[in-house]
């Protein structure tokens, strides 16, 4: 469960802007 | 320059485009329990991404179940209500034959960036939470 969690967050955050 | 809490205001992409303002819609949304929205929405994103990096296709699909399971399942959910019957079972589809597309979600996402867009985002605008940043 913990890695499907991961996977979701990592998702997440691979999809968000960087800090500028 | 313009202050980036003034452009957050010009559009909801113009608040998603920055960290800071991502982390304050986020607080707002988390207060109104509705920040799946937005997790939902960013998910989309780095999902349809995967496929341009020669990501395996076991992660792919492992994902969408993820996202799948996690926001558009459960009826009752914030997302999964705001999301188009006819849609909901497109993805369930796709899901369920393992035919995992990266544009699979786009139409969700859509609907949910609509919905945003037309309520929780200029509802924001006018919160505290915004107005004490500013």
């Amino acid at each position: 469960i913990d890695s499907e969690d991961d996977l979701l967050q990592e998702c997440i955050t691979s999809a968000m802007p960087k800090k500028k | 320059p313009t202050p980036p809490y003034l452009k957050w205001a010009e559009s909801l992409h113009s608040l998603l485009d920055d960290q800071d303002g991502i982390h304050l819609f986020r607080t707002f949304l988390k207060q109104e329990d509705c920040a799946d929205l937005l997790d939902f929405w960013f998910a989309c994103s780095g999902f349809r991404k995967l496929e341009a990096n020669e990501c395996n296709e076991e992660k792919k699909l492992k994902l969408a179940k993820a996202i799948y399971k996690k926001y558009i399942l459960d009826n009752n959910g914030i997302v999964s209500r705001q999301i188009k019957p006819a849609t909901k079972s497109f993805i369930k589809d796709c899901v369920m034959k393992l035919h995992i597309d990266p544009a699979m979600f786009d139409q969700a996402q859509t609907e949910i960036q609509t919905m945003m867009e037309e309520n929780t985002y200029p509802v924001f605008l006018k919160s505290d939470i915004y107005l004490e940043y500013t």
